[in-house]
């Protein structure tokens, strides 16, 4: 249909879209959208806390939650995301929607000890998820 | 598992590697293919799923670490890391691999503790198999403690005359020759009566050729004092009786380690990406930025 210059469909003038509400639901973004969710954890937990010496809590974190439809303008998805949704609403729901991942880290330092009783401190890159993102 | 059981075959119990994390008790056998993926894992999940596999008991713990070491090693992680583990922005430096080795037990006896007078005479045995080929050296320390007796931020000056060699276990006459430092050294000994001796240069040909026992032998004399202030030192000083320490600053290359100038050029490449607002000095400093 022809649009409007502000993009909106173009409607007979004076007729008021049919329901707004359900105009605008198309817009809206899902309530349990993707988003970073708090982990914590204790080597202690796993029993690892003999050989991992520091630190003692340890928060990776994790992503979780629905795709909105444009992610593209929320989590800067590239475009294969949106073709991936629309496959899955219009051609085939077999092919999955787009997941909500991690899409940067933060390092971890660890203090551990080795089997031969040295020591060692080392640096692991991407080991605490810092944000989330569609793909 | 099940289906190899039916066909009678031995059934190889195996996992994914991510599986084998979530069944910790599960004694991890992978066939071939896996166990090469397996080997790809980061050092340290491969050293998560083996221990959390076979669980700790079943292992029985390795050998336990000096609790002096340990000490400073703690000391040196807050130092270097926050309370959750992020490694604090400050270091400067490039590494991002630090190994403390005390000198291997069975060969402590041989840590001739003779004190003639002041001369403190050392023969030390590390085996630095946890050296990855990875892990390339920047700095190699050799650490003495020194006991209660000394008050903290005493200055202490060593006189050293060391040589290092690789050691073979077969007690063959090792091809490499030794590499011998005569040094003196100035110190404060700080609270934790710790004091650095800078051995890089020295060991550097033996670690850079991945020799894995490493002999050092020697004379070392500490006196407290500052030479630079009394001409005639105090009383000597008996060095501690523990046998120092071999301390290795390394820049592990491998991906999954943290690479600071990587995550800097991460960093300044997010910034452009987000536009010139957010980096004033890339869109105004340059030409080619302004014409961008």
């Amino acid at each position: 249909p022809r649009r409007r210059r502000d993009g909106s469909p173009s409607q007979a003038p004076g007729t008021p879209p049919s329901n707004l509400s359900e105009y605008f639901k198309q817009f809206l973004f899902p309530q349990n959208e993707c988003e970073l969710h708090n982990f914590r954890l204790s080597f202690s937990q796993l029993k690892w806390d003999k050989w991992i010496i520091a630190p003692h809590r340890y928060s990776p974190q994790y992503c979780k939650g629905d795709c909105p439809r444009a992610a593209g303008h929320r989590y800067g998805s590239p475009v294969h995301t949106m073709v991936q949704n629309i496959i899955y609403e219009k051609l085939d729901p077999s092919v999955p929607r787009p997941a909500c991942v991690p899409a940067e880290y933060s390092p971890l330092s660890v203090l551990t000890v080795e089997p031969d009783g040295s020591i060692a401190y080392k640096e692991y890159e991407d080991m605490i998820a810092t944000k989330c993102t569609c793909r | 598992a099940r289906a190899h059981a039916a066909s009678g075959k031995t059934s190889a119990l195996w996992a994914a590697p991510g599986d084998a994390a979530g069944e910790l008790n599960v004694p991890l056998r992978l066939p071939r293919g896996a166990r090469r993926r397996y080997a790809l894992l980061p050092p340290l999940l491969k050293v998560l799923s083996d221990r959390g596999a076979q669980g700790w008991e079943s292992q029985g713990p390795g050998l336990q670490p000096d609790s002096r070491a340990l000490r400073y090693m703690k000391r040196l992680y807050k130092m270097y890391a926050t309370k959750e583990g992020i490694p604090k922005a400050t270091k400067s430096h490039l590494y991002n691999t630090v190994r403390l080795f005390t000198p291997c037990s069975e060969c402590k006896h041989r840590h001739r503790d003779l004190v003639r007078g002041d001369v403190h005479s050392v023969d030390l045995l590390f085996n630095l198999d946890r050296v990855t080929a990875l892990e390339h050296l920047l700095k190699s320390v050799l650490l003495y403690s020194f006991d209660a007796s000394l008050p903290p931020s005493s200055s202490v000056t060593c006189m050293c005359h060391l040589s290092a060699k690789e050691h073979d276990p077969a007690g063959q006459v090792c091809p490499s020759a030794s590499h011998s430092v005569a040094f003196s050294l100035h110190a404060e000994v700080g609270k934790g009566r710790w004091v650095e001796m800078d051995v890089t240069s020295f060991l550097q040909p033996l670690i850079a050729a991945h020799r894995r026992n490493i002999r050092v032998a020697g004379n070392v004399t500490c006196l407290v004092g500052d030479p630079r202030e009394s001409t005639h030192l105090e009383n000597p000083l008996r060095v501690a009786l523990v046998p120092p320490s071999l301390l290795l600053y390394l820049n592990d290359t491998s991906e999954q380690a943290y690479h600071r100038w990587n995550s800097l050029r991460h960093r300044r490449k997010a910034l452009q990406r987000s536009g010139p607002l957010a980096d004033p000095l890339g869109a105004r400093g340059s030409s080619q930025g302004q014409r961008a």
